[in-house]
């Protein structure tokens, strides 16, 4: 299973609708200070379910929906669709294809899919349990946040192989 | 289960020890349950000797080894039990040119057989890169992304 | 005293508005006393607004924003106060090639006429060094320093 | 007043009798990871009369002491001396030239000067009030810890600016 795209709307600096398509091996996303790097990496951690308004660099969740410039209102909503490749069938469920979809409105109503079928937060929270996407906080390293792997104390250090075993 | 999680430590020790040894060209590393009798309780100690250093606390390295060394049982980490894509935001920040050679190096190895998403300001690190995305705020304040070149998706 | 404390904040708060604006080739940032009323107690907000985006928190901007925004302060403080010497170690390493030049306008300026000792991995800030002081290991875990170049030393 | 150099034996990763002369105004610290420069950096904080172990990075004080490597021994002592132009008289000394000096023994002894005559370490951090250097925290920035200065909570930057003013 990989990565295939990723499509934004009003999610922080991404005003426009934006789909972002990734190769296999390496993958290098560059550009200047604030042009919106890290704001991707929210994006897919957003997608996948995190709930953290904190580690999404945030105070309230409504602060990942677009803003405005000195040019440009701000948006009603926040979308992000992640598709993957699963034709290894790493994910349970019968498709080569799945996209995981989440909106949060301005009002605070969110809505969820998974191959456009609307569903639950917990419901992409268990589709992604054992495939290390979920369990697996090494395989998703924010800005800043290397050096935590040796920082942690011992016990956090042992939840890291917790989560690989 | 106890069992497992002994077999996934050794496992990544393993990992951990060789790509220290790569990385620091030399030195050795290890990784130590406190408690080896009660596994499922132990937390964990990171033994780290630079080449030609004494061994000494974590906290006295460097910057720039510190970094490295977190890179070390980072790989490891993924090595044993890989991810569908890993996602690393500017892992690169404090390694010197020398240090950053020996990281591309265990980068591409990885990215061979897993997918790899990086964000990184080094010249060195995009040209490794089989995909290139760039962001830029042409207009300010809203992102846009130009495919600056795209590998062929894999099967599977 | 709090007649000094509050001519201490003003100046502190003039210097940052004019570094800010240079260091970001616009936009504009503040300091403000959370209770104006009680200066002697209160704590001190800093607003940031980058040209062309929205002011939003601090928390919201980007590593290399957030470094180039306490550089700004960093050097409102050493304007106002300064100290004999100061010493900074890798403060530049989030910021971009762009930033970095800017950075090194607002270092090189404050240089003139105060003393500063700056740690760097970045060749341009090698570069407008006047003095170039290098650390090397050639026998393993034993420094030397070698005087790569020397700028006189001041008078008084 | 300003830095005229820097002279150490025994500290950290500089287990030879070491001089760093400082000239004025710009000066850079290089070097490859890992070869001293913030070592350096922790010599100056210590020679300056820190006591914070924790600041220089060590669990004990005796960390600061070179600690061998596999071709040499460990020392038995460090010691940093740090010598100012005094020639302006911010220091309320009638020197031109103001040396201070600290060392520290394996036993846990440590002896203090200021221009070769002993002293204790409050006389070194009393030497010091007012001009910037023992209360300006902001004038002496550890590497990552930059954003601490915008990460601080609001009562913390106040402090700051009490330094300054
Ligand atoms: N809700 C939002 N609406 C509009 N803009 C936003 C929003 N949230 C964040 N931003 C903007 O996104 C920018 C930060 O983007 P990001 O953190 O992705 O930068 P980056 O490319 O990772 O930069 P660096 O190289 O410095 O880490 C900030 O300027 C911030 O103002
Ligand atoms: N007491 C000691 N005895 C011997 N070596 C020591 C001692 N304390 C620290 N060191 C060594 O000093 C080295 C760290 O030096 P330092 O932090 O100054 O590096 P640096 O030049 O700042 O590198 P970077 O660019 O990565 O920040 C470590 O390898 C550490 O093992
Ligand atoms: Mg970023
Ligand atoms: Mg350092």
């Amino acid at each position: 299973m990989h990565l295939k795209r990723l499509e934004l709307v009003g999610f922080k600096s991404f005003a426009q609708r934006t789909r972002i398509e990734f190769g296999a091996g390496l993958n290098a996303v560059v550009g200047p200070n604030g042009c919106g790097k890290s704001n991707i990496a929210d994006a897919i951690r957003w997608v996948l379910g995190e709930q953290s308004v904190r580690s999404l660099r945030g105070s309230r969740m409504e602060d990942v929906i677009f803003a405005g410039t000195d040019k440009r209102p701000p948006l009603g909503y926040a979308e992000v669709a992640l598709t993957l490749d699963n034709s290894s069938e790493a994910l349970p469920l019968p498709y080569k294809e799945v996209t995981v979809t989440r909106k949060l409105f301005r009002s605070g109503e969110s809505q969820f899919a998974i191959n456009q079928t609307g569903c639950r937060l917990r419901d992409i929270h268990e589709l992604f349990i054992d495939t290390g996407l979920s369990k697996a906080s090494y395989a998703l390293i924010g800005q800043g946040q290397l050096d935590s792997i040796l920082s942690a104390n011992p016990m956090d250090r042992r939840m890291l192989l917790d989560e690989a075993a | 289960s106890r069992a497992r999680f002994l077999e996934t430590f050794a496992e990544v020790r393993r990992e951990f020890r060789g790509l220290f040894e790569q990385l620091f060209d030399g030195g050795k590393a290890d990784l130590e349950l406190l408690e080896p009798d009660q596994p499922l309780a132990s937390g964990i100690e990171i033994i780290a000797h630079l080449p030609g250093k004494k061994t000494q606390s974590l906290a006295l390295l460097s910057g720039g080894e510190r970094a490295l060394t977190a890179i070390g049982l980072l790989f490891a980490l993924l090595k044993v039990r890989p991810s569908p894509f890993c996602l690393l935001d500017e892992i690169d920040a404090a390694l010197d040119e020398a240090n950053l050679d020996r990281y591309i190096g265990v980068l591409v190895d990885y990215a061979r057989s897993h997918q790899v998403i990086v964000i990184s300001h080094r010249p060195k690190v995009m040209e490794a890169a089989e995909s290139l995305l760039g962001i830029t705020m042409a207009e300010k304040g809203v992102s846009q992304v130009i495919s600056l070149r795209l590998a062929a998706q894999q099967e599977g």
